[in-house]
């Protein structure tokens, strides 16, 4: 464990509370893509798998349930409380996010490092985490004012993959045989695609303003 | 040993 992957995955769990957070105590999603979350509902599905088969540490255990547990119940929220799910704008969020599904998968079956279906699953949940994104930065667009929340969250999202490529780069120069190009390049596409909203959030937090991405 | 030295990371 190094500092940047330690800091990478302290982001993402602090991006996972917010968005909880924000749902839990006001009672709303708005400007939350549901599609988003039904993506890395699915993506930690797909690269937990060996949760209770292949122990690493408890560190590993705990925060892979948090992330299950957590992903799982904002698509629960979302979908089925009735007070949370009249804030959620349906009509506004219709990236057809199967369309990233298939072929993220047939991508797995054709590009990993090893043919077997935990390897596949776990590369299946790679490239389907570099695009789950893309969802909500499409709801960001639309949505007129976003709140500062929902602007966290999608911030700290991007971030913590930013701080994992750090952590590749420390773990390549110091561990002997540190290779995973298919790890490498999915964390890279995934953060250059934060890369206009990294970009959009500087300006609006330099200048003291609102968030809000051009159409 | 690969497998579990990879799958190190969330």
């Amino acid at each position: 464990m190094n500092i940047f992957r330690l800091a990478g995955d302290m982001t993402h769990l602090f991006s996972v509370l917010v968005l909880l957070l924000k749902i839990h105590t006001i009672k709303s999603c708005a400007g939350v893509s549901l599609k988003t979350q039904e993506l890395y509902a699915l993506v930690f599905a797909a690269r937990y798998l060996d949760i209770f088969t292949n122990y690493i540490s408890l560190y590993n255990t705990v925060m892979k349930l948090i992330f299950l547990g957590s992903s799982f119940s904002i698509v629960w929220y979302m979908r089925y409380h009735k007070i949370v799910r009249r804030s959620y704008d349906k009509d506004q969020d219709t990236f057809r996010h199967y369309f990233l599904i298939l072929p993220c998968l047939l991508l797995a079956l054709l590009i990993n490092e090893k043919f077997t279906f935990k390897e596949v699953m776990w590369t299946f949940s790679l490239y389907l985490e570099a695009v789950a994104i893309l969802p909500q930065l499409v709801l960001l667009q639309r949505t007129r004012n976003i709140d500062n929340l929902t602007g966290q969250y999608v911030f700290l999202l991007g971030a913590y993959r930013a701080l994992y490529i750090l952590n590749w780069v420390y773990r390549y120069f110091t561990e002997p045989h540190f290779v995973h190009w298919i790890t490498w390049v999915s964390g890279l596409v995934q953060t250059l695609l934060y890369a206009d909203f990294f970009y959009y959030y500087f300006q609006s937090w330099k200048n003291n303003q609102k968030l809000h991405l051009p159409a | 040993y690969r497998d579990r030295y990879r799958k190190d990371e969330l």
